[in-house]
């Protein structure tokens, strides 16, 4: 049986949110010793999406035996539209399951509201994904990097990312004109998560899809900053931390011409 | 400019 409980139903709320526009069928994978993790690649095979929420990111977490939890995100989306964020949030399922059960309650506890969710036999292409050495690694507000992508879509389909030893270059050119957004290293004494972080062993030049990185900037309502780790001719990590855990998206580049 | 694909970069487990 699976039994996980969220303090509360945000944070589930916020990952489904983020990442349904890129996967639509999902198997979420549950062990006593990982966890709940994800692994999903969007149908043009150009991102994929890997979740992680180990047993401390729950406030109770009890798995006797493996189980893959096959979803439509669609629909688990629409079921935890039903609860507040500040409800808890428990997923409860069977052995063997057909149905997720998904429970909320308020915490005043004179609520509880479940709602039980079709599961779905998945199948599911999983990659192997090595950790990778990487040229460089960049951290940065997710807010600021979400403008930066949201910002530049409008003028190219693609961006252009260049790094140096302590600087980003955003570029963009389309029909309309070009545009750059330069960001550079500096440390916020204030506030840490202000910094901007440039780890840089080689300089890169990489570009992606606007569209792909326009859907890895929903996530940055899940962390308040963002990984950024690139080399060149090779898929790009963008890492969200949560308390306990991390979604991370691997996308692929544009062909240099 | 041409996407690649993660699939030429990593195997199908």
């Amino acid at each position: 049986m699976l039994e996980g409980k969220f303090e509360s139903a945000s944070l589930m709320k916020r990952l489904v949110e983020a990442i349904k526009d890129s996967v639509k069928l999902c198997n979420f994978n549950c062990s006593q010793t990982k966890g709940i993790t994800l692994q999903a690649i969007d149908d043009s095979r150009v991102l994929l999406i890997s979740l992680k929420l180990d047993p401390g990111c729950f406030e109770g977490f009890r798995c006797d035996k493996n189980l893959v939890l096959g979803l439509d995100l669609e629909s688990l989306s629409k079921v935890l539209k039903q609860g507040n964020n500040e409800d808890y949030l428990t997923l409860i399922a069977e052995d063997a399951p057909d149905n997720l059960l998904v429970v909320f309650e308020d915490p005043k506890k004179d609520r509880i509201s479940e709602f039980s969710l079709k599961l779905m036999d998945i199948d599911s292409d999983v990659l192997s994904i090595e950790d990778m050495d990487h040229d460089c690694s960049i951290t940065l507000p997710s807010s600021d990097f979400a403008k930066v992508a949201r910002d530049m879509r409008t003028l190219s389909e693609s961006l252009q990312i260049l790094v140096t030893k302590d600087s980003v270059k955003f570029m963009a050119s389309g029909p309309i004109g070009t545009g750059s957004v330069i960001i550079k290293a500096h440390t916020d004494l204030k506030d840490g998560k202000e910094s901007i972080k440039i780890d840089l062993n080689k300089s890169v030049n990489v570009t992606f899809g606007a569209k792909y990185l326009n859907d890895i900037v929903k996530a940055s309502t899940l962390a308040e900053t963002v990984t950024i780790k690139l080399t060149n001719k090779i898929p790009a990590l963008f890492e969200f931390k949560l308390q306990g855990g991390y979604l991370r998206y691997y996308l692929a580049p544009k062909f240099d011409e | 400019m041409p996407q690649q694909l993660l699939t030429s970069f990593f195997r199908s487990q």
